[in-house]
């Protein structure tokens, strides 16, 4: 039975930091 | 103006959001993915050496002019309210805080995935992440 890490079921936004 | 991204996700729904998948947690734990509560994102979160729990608010959802199968879903992220679009299959699940799985036509999530659902709304505050000390 495969195994899946949390973080590959939230969305990665990477917004660019204007500061 | 804030600054925008935008972000395609693959055509294709991943295999972990169908019903029973295994996850593990940032501690090692395995729950099913209907399983997961918001605490579980956080703490696992809060262990995580890279990873940080951002607030993204659904501000805007339409209809993408690629195929009737996906959507826009235009997101306000983070502190500095940083603007993400994401577009997506239409049964592309999101996890809501306090509230659990939502997608932009759960009734598809919930056929194809059998993911319990709950319709995804303008104001809905979403889990997302970034990267610790991104500056």
């Amino acid at each position: 039975v495969p195994v899946f890490p949390w973080h590959s079921l939230v969305p990665f936004l990477a917004p660019t930091q204007s500061d | 103006p804030p600054p925008t991204s935008s972000t395609v996700v693959p055509p294709s729904l991943p295999p972990y959001f169908i019903k029973g998948s295994i996850i593990q947690l940032a501690d090692g734990e395995l729950k099913r993915v209907e399983d997961l509560k918001t605490e579980d994102f956080i703490q696992s979160a809060e262990i995580s050496s890279e990873l940080k729990i951002d607030s993204s608010t659904v501000e805007r959802i339409e209809g993408s002019h690629t195929s009737p199968n996906f959507a826009v879903v235009q997101f306000s992220v983070g502190e500095h309210r940083a603007q993400v679009s994401v577009e997506v299959l239409v049964e592309y699940p999101f996890f809501v805080f306090g509230q659990g799985w939502s997608s932009c036509c759960p009734d598809r999530t919930t056929q194809l995935l059998e993911l319990p659902c709950t319709k995804l709304s303008v104001g809905d505050v979403c889990i997302s992440l970034t990267l610790k000390n991104l500056r």
